[in-house]
């Protein structure tokens, strides 16, 4: 079946819609069809996969204000395999509609429900930098949640909210929601800190963390202004490998009960 | 009269967090009394000024519920003339509790009324990465606005929709708020991209952007984790340096109209 997995931390700036974006172009160069969702209304993955602004016809915003089917949301990429749903600020407006609606948490989890016989091996949900809404929306629609994490001290602070939402999550919309995985990013092996977070991080997670670091590279922060994933803008780069790493793990690893 | 300073940017990992603490302690050292308060329910900016977990027992939280004065809530830092309002995690649910009361988003403004007369000479208000009730309330509280913007190819996304929103809490809750200044922050000579950032940002924001640039530096990412600025973590460092070259920027410069 169609693997639905959000890609979440409240903490700002932390690798989400870059590693949404890398990891699902990276699976899409192994075969996979895969679909990127873009939640956020910065529209930061819709840009890194190289669609324009004004290429943005039908967007996410119209899909949970439910006046658009989804199907007419999906678009191409200029890669084999990797398909869209992008995000325009109009995004930022459903928040606030959701809020009266019925049943606002399920929104998502209704209208993808169609995207699960359409082929697609993976589809990755981008989350905006908090704990509204559309994160919730994106976590109960979702199976499995990878939660990147920056090697930086700030990093581990937001953690315990994120979990304890993820637990009040799986008790009353989503039972069958699972952290599948934490990706380390951003690792800059000039100073020490990077280590300690790593560690840290293992200590606390154990199995659940990748094996795979995305290193903080210079080619992975120009990538987006190409409008391509990194597989793309510099295939035999440190932050392309790094990357296929990690979809291998993705791919082949067993869930972790 | 005091100084009220949101600082504040919905895109995140900027350094907003990072440049209220550095900022604060650098006009701190040159004599002016500040006071930071945290509004982001991650708690960075306490965890910056070395507050420990245990030590916010009154914080912006208990204030913005109107259960505490906001006189309570004020804790020194260790270093002479700066001062703090913590937050913990409670604060998340602020932004559910909010939304049904009357005038929600000029609660902080009501709040901090009082500290007009305690002799600050600065108010910074650190706002968490969205434009949700938290940041709404820090815009309506304060007279002006820093936004840090990394020198990144996705930090030019959001701006748009932040400046609409500052119009939009200027045209409805504060005709008073200016957008005092832009910093640019994590500044890396080794890509072309920063000065290319920086460049656009000058095209757009022209006059309004401080001539000192952050650069980024491991100094900057590892002070947190001591839980001193970097002026007290590493004095000489050019990040210490930088701050202390935008704290004579904002202390000295006149506000454009
Ligand atoms: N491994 C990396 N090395 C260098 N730069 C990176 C790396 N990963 C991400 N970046 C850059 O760091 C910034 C933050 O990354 P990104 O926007 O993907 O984070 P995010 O968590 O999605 O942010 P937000 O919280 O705003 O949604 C971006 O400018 C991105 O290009
Ligand atoms: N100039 C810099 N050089 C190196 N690292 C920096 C610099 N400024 C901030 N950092 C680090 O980058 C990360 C993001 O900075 P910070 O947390 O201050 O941003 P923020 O905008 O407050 O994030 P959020 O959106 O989550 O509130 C932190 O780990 C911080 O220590
Ligand atoms: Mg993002
Ligand atoms: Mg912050």
């Amino acid at each position: 079946g169609t693997r639905i997995i959000a890609v979440a931390n409240q903490k700002g700036g932390v690798g989400k819609s870059t590693t949404a974006v890398s990891l699902g172009a990276a699976l899409a160069e192994l075969g996979y069809r895969v679909l990127v969702i873009d939640l956020d209304p910065q529209g930061n993955a819709s840009t890194g996969l190289g669609i324009r602004h004004e290429a943005r016809e039908v967007t996410v915003y119209d899909v949970l204000a439910a006046e658009a089917p989804i199907s007419g949301a999906v678009v191409p990429t200029a890669i084999p395999n990797l398909f869209a749903i992008p995000s325009t600020i109009d995004l930022a407006g459903a928040e606030i509609e959701l809020v009266s609606q019925f049943s606002r948490e399920l929104r998502l989890r209704k209208a993808i429900e169609p995207l699960r016989s359409a082929g697609f091996a993976f589809v990755f949900l981008d989350c905006p930098p908090s704990l509204g809404l559309l994160t919730i929306n994106a976590l109960a629609a979702a199976e499995e949640l990878i939660v990147p994490i920056q090697c930086e001290y700030y990093a581990l602070e937001g953690l315990g909210q994120l979990l304890r939402n993820v637990r009040l999550v799986q008790q009353n919309v989503n039972p069958g929601l699972r952290l599948d995985g934490i990706v380390m990013t951003m690792f800059d092996p000039r100073t020490k800190l990077s280590e300690q977070v790593v560690e840290e991080v293992r200590r606390f997670f154990g199995k659940r963390v990748y094996e795979t670091i995305i290193p903080r590279t210079v080619r992975l922060s120009e990538a987006p202004g190409f409008g391509q994933p990194i597989t793309v803008y510099d295939p035999r780069s440190r932050g392309a490998e790094s990357y296929r790493s990690l979809a291998l793990e993705v791919a082949t690893r067993k869930p972790i009960e």
